[in-house]
């Protein structure tokens, strides 16, 4: 019996976060993996999103890339943006989660996987995000196709309408609010 | 070619035991 290989190598990121550290001091590399089976074997050993405490974020990533703006691989990307409402936490965050990981790891959008560069869930009091993040914000027809494959991977509603934001815009941002470079 | 798994097939492995 084989292991059924991935087409990339993954690594899964934890954050916690501890202020009497600094930030990158609190973002640890779990481990990496390159098969399905090993896929399950991480994710059926670790504590699913809803059971993490407020501040911490799970990343998955490709191997070689890191869960930061300032990588090389992220610095001119963005993110497709999925905000829960609290009320969602006990009944659609897991799933969500576990249905993106599913799209990055089996490259679930076709060719346009190679722009994919990885996954961020936070969780926090004032509402949970889950992101896809891709390399780069200018790829218009890569960013779209994967926004509105996400959209449907997730089973949203037509209706409901998603942003897609350039990590540069969110990283300047003066207020809360970053404007959307792309929706679907 | 590329490796590309549907979900249903992951999911198909999530409860069998890594052998190798």
């Amino acid at each position: 019996y084989m292991k059924h290989p991935l087409q990339n190598r993954w690594g899964l990121w934890f954050y916690k976060n501890d202020k009497s550290k600094m930030w990158q001091d609190n973002l640890r590399l779990i481990t990496k993996f390159d098969t399905v089976e090993d896929f399950w074997a991480l994710y059926n050993n670790i504590q699913p999103p809803s059971k993490l405490s407020s501040g911490c974020d799970y990343s998955m990533f490709k191997d070689g890339i890191e869960p930061m703006w300032e990588d090389r691989s992220n610095k001119c990307g963005g993110r497709w943006l999925i905000t829960l409402a609290k009320q969602h936490r006990r009944t659609e965050l897991d799933h969500f989660w576990l249905e993106t990981l599913l799209c990055l790891i089996g490259e679930g959008f076709g060719s346009f996987s190679r722009d994919i560069c990885g996954s961020v869930i936070n969780i926090r009091a004032k509402g949970d995000k889950i992101a896809i993040w891709t390399s780069n914000a200018e790829n218009c027809e890569t960013v779209t196709y994967i926004g509105k494959k996400y959209k449907e991977s997730l089973g949203l509603p037509q209706k409901l309408v998603i942003g897609y934001q350039a990590h540069a815009d969110t990283a300047t941002k003066s207020n809360s609010i970053t404007k959307n470079k792309f929706v679907v | 070619g590329k490796r590309q798994y549907d979900r249903d097939f992951l999911l198909g492995f999530q409860f069998m035991p890594a052998c190798v």
